[in-house]
């Protein structure tokens, strides 16, 4: 899986 | 974008308009934290400096404008109906919540910039943000069915989180260490109120901490 994240979240 | 997300973030803006409703309609601001709103202006606008440079959607930006707007009207709101001659019970040091959670920013963040460290911070912070909140709740004794029902609603959009995120890694193997870890403090933080809500809200009786 993807550890980074693009913040897409609130 | 899932059920568990968008339940989860109609609670957060459910739970934001009944402290509205509850203030304005009392015009009293008794028996709410002044501290854990004025902290959660600070996450807010801490979290979406990325408005700024990225895009996500029409929803997440008009959610995030809608969230740093209404966290300083109720600063505002309270500070216009605070009674100076009221006993406060608003006590708990909150300098330690900024403290720690800029402590923990500087350990977990997924890059050592500005950015990313006050996005990290937010997290943190607004997962203790509410501690105030429920001090005032505790030393107050008693409190009003609205302020309960805000405090359930906002405790409930970061619980909603969690089967998101699991809903997230299996269908787009994503996984967002910092905020599932945040998120999860954030929800054991409110697992006292949330058994004493049930108990007592649920329930029909009146609420009342021991």
């Amino acid at each position: 899986p993807k550890v980074q994240t693009s913040h897409d979240e609130l | 974008m899932n059920i568990f997300r968008i339940l989860g973030d109609i609670s957060h803006l459910i739970s934001i308009l009944i402290l509205i409703h509850a203030v304005s309609t009392t015009k009293s601001a008794q028996g709410i934290s002044l501290k854990t709103q004025a902290a959660y202006v600070v996450v807010f606008v801490s979290r979406y400096l990325d408005l700024f440079f990225r895009y996500v959607s029409l929803y997440n930006t008009l959610m995030k404008l809608f969230f740093i707007v209404s966290s300083i009207y109720v600063v505002f709101l309270l500070n216009r109906y605070k009674k100076n001659s009221e006993k406060t019970n608003d006590i708990f040091p909150v300098w330690y919540l900024f403290g720690g959670a800029f402590v923990f920013a500087l350990i977990f963040n997924y890059e050592f910039s500005i950015v990313e460290i006050l996005w990290s911070f937010s997290l943190w912070l607004e997962s203790v943000a509410i501690i105030p909140q429920l001090v005032v709740l505790q030393r107050t004794g008693e409190a009003q069915l609205l302020t309960t029902h805000y405090i359930f609603a906002l405790g409930l959009y970061r619980a909603l989180y969690i089967p998101n995120w699991i809903y997230r890694y299996y269908t787009e193997g994503r996984m967002d260490k910092i905020a599932v870890i945040s998120g999860i403090l954030q929800t054991i933080v409110y697992s006292d109120f949330f058994y004493i809500y049930y108990k007592k809200v649920v329930k029909n009786l009146k609420f009342k901490l021991p």
